[in-house]
Protein backbone atom coordinates (compact mmCIF):
# COMPACT_ATOMS: atom_id res chain seq x y z
CA UNK A 1 0.00 0.00 0.00
CA UNK A 2 1.35 3.35 -0.89
CA UNK A 3 0.25 7.03 -0.17
CA UNK A 4 -1.23 7.16 -3.73
CA UNK A 5 -3.11 4.22 -3.82
CA UNK A 6 -4.84 4.80 -0.40
CA UNK A 7 -5.64 8.65 -1.82
CA UNK A 8 -6.91 6.97 -4.82
CA UNK A 9 -9.50 4.54 -2.46
CA UNK A 10 -10.13 7.67 0.21
CA UNK A 11 -11.06 9.20 -3.18
CA UNK A 12 -13.33 6.91 -4.51
CA UNK A 13 -14.98 6.36 -1.45
CA UNK A 14 -15.62 9.98 -0.98
CA UNK A 15 -17.26 9.58 -4.19
CA UNK A 16 -19.65 7.25 -3.25
CA UNK A 17 -20.29 9.14 0.10
CA UNK A 18 -21.18 12.39 -1.97
CA UNK A 19 -23.37 10.32 -4.15
CA UNK A 20 -25.31 8.51 -1.30
CA UNK A 21 -25.43 11.81 0.18
CA UNK A 22 -27.17 13.63 -2.80
CA UNK A 23 -29.81 10.52 -3.12
CA UNK A 24 -30.72 10.44 0.92
CA UNK A 25 -30.39 14.21 1.63
CA UNK A 26 -32.41 15.30 -1.42
CA UNK A 27 -34.45 12.25 -1.64
CA UNK A 28 -33.45 12.79 -5.84
CA UNK A 29 -31.21 11.19 -8.28
CA UNK A 30 -32.16 13.53 -10.89
CA UNK A 31 -28.82 14.40 -12.80
CA UNK A 32 -27.42 10.63 -12.15
CA UNK A 33 -27.53 8.12 -14.95
CA UNK A 34 -29.04 4.82 -13.41
CA UNK A 35 -27.02 2.95 -17.05
CA UNK A 36 -23.45 4.23 -14.98
CA UNK A 37 -24.63 2.66 -11.83
CA UNK A 38 -25.32 -0.34 -13.32
CA UNK A 39 -22.29 -0.92 -14.70
CA UNK A 40 -20.30 0.17 -12.14
CA UNK A 41 -22.58 -2.55 -9.74
CA UNK A 42 -21.02 -5.18 -12.92
CA UNK A 43 -17.74 -3.66 -12.66
CA UNK A 44 -17.75 -4.36 -8.96
CA UNK A 45 -19.55 -7.46 -9.03
CA UNK A 46 -17.14 -8.97 -12.02
CA UNK A 47 -13.84 -7.55 -10.21
CA UNK A 48 -14.32 -8.42 -6.93
CA UNK A 49 -14.92 -12.05 -7.72
CA UNK A 50 -12.45 -12.89 -5.35
CA UNK A 51 -13.91 -11.61 -2.02
CA UNK A 52 -14.91 -14.92 -0.78
CA UNK A 53 -11.99 -17.53 -2.07
CA UNK A 54 -8.73 -14.89 -1.36
CA UNK A 55 -8.39 -13.00 1.63
CA UNK A 56 -6.01 -10.11 1.67
CA UNK A 57 -6.41 -8.11 4.56
CA UNK A 58 -9.52 -6.64 6.17
CA UNK A 59 -8.79 -2.83 4.32
CA UNK A 60 -9.04 -4.55 1.24
CA UNK A 61 -12.44 -6.98 1.79
CA UNK A 62 -13.81 -4.45 3.32
CA UNK A 63 -13.14 -1.50 0.69
CA UNK A 64 -14.99 -4.67 -1.56
CA UNK A 65 -18.05 -4.86 0.60
CA UNK A 66 -18.44 -0.83 0.60
CA UNK A 67 -18.37 -0.55 -3.29
CA UNK A 68 -20.43 -3.51 -3.89
CA UNK A 69 -22.93 -2.99 -1.47
CA UNK A 70 -23.03 0.46 -2.39
CA UNK A 71 -23.12 0.22 -5.93
CA UNK A 72 -26.34 -2.50 -6.02
CA UNK A 73 -28.22 -0.19 -3.06
CA UNK A 74 -28.15 2.79 -5.45
CA UNK A 75 -29.06 1.06 -8.44
CA UNK A 76 -32.08 -0.75 -6.28
CA UNK A 77 -32.55 3.02 -4.78
CA UNK A 78 -32.50 4.45 -8.32
CA UNK A 79 -34.72 1.72 -9.64
CA UNK A 80 -37.27 0.84 -7.22
CA UNK A 81 -37.73 3.51 -3.67
CA UNK A 82 -41.08 5.10 -4.55
CA UNK A 83 -39.54 8.66 -3.81
CA UNK A 84 -35.94 8.38 -5.52
CA UNK A 85 -37.21 6.99 -8.64
CA UNK A 86 -39.63 9.78 -9.71
CA UNK A 87 -36.46 11.91 -10.11
CA UNK A 88 -34.88 9.31 -12.50
CA UNK A 89 -34.05 11.78 -15.99
CA UNK A 90 -34.90 8.41 -17.54
CA UNK A 91 -35.87 9.89 -21.30
CA UNK A 92 -32.49 11.74 -20.87
CA UNK A 93 -30.27 8.40 -19.39
CA UNK A 94 -30.73 6.62 -23.10
CA UNK A 95 -27.47 5.58 -23.25
CA UNK A 96 -27.44 1.66 -24.90
CA UNK A 97 -24.36 1.00 -22.90
CA UNK A 98 -24.94 -3.37 -23.58
CA UNK A 99 -22.97 -2.09 -26.56
CA UNK A 100 -20.12 -1.18 -24.11
CA UNK A 101 -20.22 -4.22 -21.91
CA UNK A 102 -19.96 -6.49 -25.41
CA UNK A 103 -16.89 -4.62 -26.90
CA UNK A 104 -15.45 -4.96 -23.02
CA UNK A 105 -16.63 -8.43 -22.51
CA UNK A 106 -14.99 -9.00 -25.89
CA UNK A 107 -11.72 -7.46 -25.41
CA UNK A 108 -11.26 -9.63 -22.08
CA UNK A 109 -11.48 -12.88 -23.92
CA UNK A 110 -8.89 -11.46 -26.46
CA UNK A 111 -6.58 -9.66 -23.74
CA UNK A 112 -6.32 -11.10 -20.22
CA UNK A 113 -3.29 -12.01 -17.93
CA UNK A 114 -4.69 -15.43 -17.82
CA UNK A 115 -7.65 -17.47 -19.40
CA UNK A 116 -9.07 -18.61 -16.75
CA UNK A 117 -12.72 -17.85 -15.60
CA UNK A 118 -11.45 -14.93 -12.66
CA UNK A 119 -9.06 -13.37 -15.09
CA UNK A 120 -11.36 -12.83 -17.88
CA UNK A 121 -13.91 -11.08 -15.27
CA UNK A 122 -11.38 -9.28 -13.93
CA UNK A 123 -9.85 -7.79 -17.16
CA UNK A 124 -13.73 -7.24 -17.91
CA UNK A 125 -14.16 -5.22 -15.23
CA UNK A 126 -10.95 -3.20 -15.87
CA UNK A 127 -11.86 -2.05 -19.45
CA UNK A 128 -15.94 -1.76 -18.30
CA UNK A 129 -15.02 0.81 -15.72
CA UNK A 130 -13.05 2.72 -18.39
CA UNK A 131 -16.21 3.31 -20.23
CA UNK A 132 -18.36 3.07 -17.47
CA UNK A 133 -19.11 6.70 -16.98
CA UNK A 134 -19.97 7.43 -20.56
CA UNK A 135 -23.68 7.26 -19.92
CA UNK A 136 -22.98 9.60 -17.12
CA UNK A 137 -21.12 12.53 -18.99
CA UNK A 138 -23.64 12.24 -21.91
CA UNK A 139 -26.74 12.69 -18.84
CA UNK A 140 -24.84 16.01 -17.93
CA UNK A 141 -24.55 17.48 -21.42
CA UNK A 142 -27.61 16.95 -21.81
CA UNK A 143 -29.33 18.43 -18.57
CA UNK A 144 -27.65 21.17 -18.53
CA UNK A 145 -26.90 22.86 -15.33
CA UNK A 146 -25.44 20.37 -12.95
CA UNK A 147 -26.09 20.44 -9.08
CA UNK A 148 -23.02 20.07 -6.47
CA UNK A 149 -23.56 17.21 -5.40
CA UNK A 150 -23.58 15.81 -8.56
CA UNK A 151 -20.85 17.73 -9.82
CA UNK A 152 -18.50 16.88 -6.76
CA UNK A 153 -19.52 12.94 -7.42
CA UNK A 154 -17.99 12.94 -11.08
CA UNK A 155 -15.59 14.88 -9.54
CA UNK A 156 -13.74 12.32 -6.86
CA UNK A 157 -14.79 9.77 -9.21
CA UNK A 158 -12.72 10.51 -11.74
CA UNK A 159 -9.45 12.11 -9.26
CA UNK A 160 -9.63 8.67 -7.78
CA UNK A 161 -8.24 6.50 -11.29
CA UNK A 162 -5.50 9.26 -11.42
CA UNK A 163 -4.43 8.92 -8.32
CA UNK A 164 -4.08 4.81 -9.45
CA UNK A 165 -2.05 6.11 -12.19
CA UNK A 166 0.60 7.63 -10.07
CA UNK A 167 0.49 4.52 -8.04
CA UNK A 168 1.39 2.53 -10.86
CA UNK A 169 4.11 4.67 -11.53
CA UNK A 170 5.53 4.73 -7.98
CA UNK A 171 5.29 0.85 -7.69
CA UNK A 172 6.51 0.95 -10.90
CA UNK A 173 9.59 2.85 -10.03
CA UNK A 174 10.10 0.74 -6.61
CA UNK A 175 9.15 -2.46 -7.29
CA UNK A 176 10.84 -4.80 -9.98
CA UNK A 177 9.04 -6.42 -12.32
CA UNK A 178 5.90 -4.67 -11.64
CA UNK A 179 3.72 -4.43 -15.04
CA UNK A 180 0.09 -3.90 -15.48
CA UNK A 181 -0.97 -3.18 -18.52
CA UNK A 182 -4.22 -3.91 -18.99
CA UNK A 183 -5.07 -1.84 -15.49
CA UNK A 184 -2.69 0.92 -16.69
CA UNK A 185 -3.72 1.57 -20.03
CA UNK A 186 -7.46 1.44 -19.02
CA UNK A 187 -6.64 3.56 -16.04
CA UNK A 188 -5.11 6.39 -18.89
CA UNK A 189 -8.33 6.11 -21.01
CA UNK A 190 -10.98 6.58 -17.91
CA UNK A 191 -9.40 9.48 -16.62
CA UNK A 192 -8.91 10.43 -20.44
CA UNK A 193 -12.57 10.46 -20.56
CA UNK A 194 -12.89 13.11 -17.92
CA UNK A 195 -10.43 15.49 -18.81
CA UNK A 196 -13.18 17.71 -20.52
CA UNK A 197 -15.29 17.41 -17.58
CA UNK A 198 -12.70 18.50 -15.15
CA UNK A 199 -11.69 21.66 -17.76
CA UNK A 200 -15.52 22.94 -17.08
CA UNK A 201 -15.25 21.86 -13.78
CA UNK A 202 -12.22 23.92 -13.15
CA UNK A 203 -13.67 26.80 -14.97
CA UNK A 204 -17.10 26.87 -12.37
CA UNK A 205 -14.15 26.65 -9.97
CA UNK A 206 -12.43 29.34 -11.23
CA UNK A 207 -15.30 31.83 -11.69
CA UNK A 208 -17.35 30.37 -8.80
CA UNK A 209 -20.39 29.72 -11.37
CA UNK A 210 -22.42 26.73 -11.63
CA UNK A 211 -20.96 23.97 -13.32
CA UNK A 212 -22.45 24.32 -17.33
CA UNK A 213 -21.10 21.12 -19.77
CA UNK A 214 -21.79 22.61 -23.61
CA UNK A 215 -24.50 20.47 -25.24
CA UNK B 1 -2.63 -17.95 -2.25
CA UNK B 2 -4.00 -18.62 -5.59
CA UNK B 3 -4.48 -15.26 -6.91
CA UNK B 4 -1.92 -13.80 -9.38
CA UNK B 5 0.17 -10.10 -7.31
CA UNK B 6 -2.07 -7.69 -9.10
CA UNK B 7 -5.38 -8.55 -7.73
CA UNK B 8 -3.99 -6.87 -4.23
CA UNK B 9 -6.01 -3.46 -5.78
CA UNK B 10 -9.34 -2.74 -5.59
Amino acid sequence: MNIFRLAGDMTHLISVLVLLLKIYATKSCSGISLKTQELYAMVFLARYLDLFSDFISLYNTVMKLVFIGSSLAIVWCMRYHRVVRRSYDRELDTFRYWILVGACFTLALVLHEKFSFQEVFWAFSIYLEAVAILPQLVLLQRSGNVDNLTGQYVFFLGAYRAFYILNWIYRYLTEPRFTRWISCVSGLVQTALYADFFYYYFISWKNNAKLQLPA
Amino acid sequence: SSISDHHDEL
